[in-house]
């Protein structure tokens, strides 16, 4: 454990509970994107198995669940919630996710380091990581003025990413017989797709102006 | 270098 991991951890974290506290307290998921959302409760769940046979700290075993609870309670408050789910913004959430989940199927059947049934559905989910967070960027795209708690939870999330990416570096640097590929491809992959919300992010922000993503 | 078998990143 390295500072820049755990400020990726606590980012993301973070990130949830601005997400949840969007749309615990004002009692609407405007803006949010339920695909992304159920992508990442599969992302978690297919990672995650691993609580059931491995155990790395006790720190990492919280967080698993801590995170899986908190994708499934905002799937639950989007798609149930007897209030919440009218603000689903339906139609500006039609990027087809199912294509995601098929090709980072058929990418973690091709390219894995061990082809077991978990070792396949952890690179699976690595996969589906990377990209999940398209439906939420279209529909950004879409959606005119953009609250700030929905801006700032995609902001979280992109800064989650880039301390992975500084972690890395810094375990590579420290660690003998540290290397993981897949995992740094697909981390890059998944930070750049961040690189057009932080400038318009950022340059709103700066102009103190309503994030709005042309 | 091969592939970490740990899975020790969340």
């Amino acid at each position: 454990m390295n500072v820049f991991r755990l400020a990726g951890d606590l980012t993301h974290l973070l990130s949830l509970v601005v997400l949840l506290l969007k749309i615990v307290a004002t009692k609407s998921c405007r803006g949010v994107s339920a695909k992304t959302q159920e992508l990442y409760a599969i992302v978690f769940v297919t990672r995650y198995l691993d609580l059931l046979f491995s155990f790395v700290s006790l720190y990492n075993s919280v967080m698993k669940v801590v995170f899986l609870g908190s994708a499934f309670s905002i799937v639950y408050f989007m798609r149930y919630h007897k209030v919440v789910r009218h603000t689903y913004d339906r139609e500006l959430d039609t990027f087809r996710s199912s294509f995601l989940v098929a090709g980072s199927m058929v990418l973690a059947l091709l390219i894995n380091s061990k082809y077991t049934f978990f070792e396949v559905l952890w690179t699976f989910s690595i996969y589906l990581e990377a990209v999940a967070i398209l439906p939420q960027l279209v529909m950004l795209q879409r959606t005119g003025n953009i609250d700030n708690l929905t801006g700032n939870y995609v902001f979280l999330l992109g800064m989650y990413r880039g301390l992975y990416i500084l972690n890395w570096i810094y375990r590579y640097s420290t660690e003998r017989r540290y290397w993981q590929m897949i995992v740094w491809v697909s981390g890059i992959i998944q930070t750049a797709l961040y690189a057009d919300f932080f400038y318009y992010y950022l340059k709103c922000w700066n102009e103190n102006r309503t994030l709005v993503i042309p | 270098n091969s592939q970490s078998s740990v899975h020790d990143e969340l």
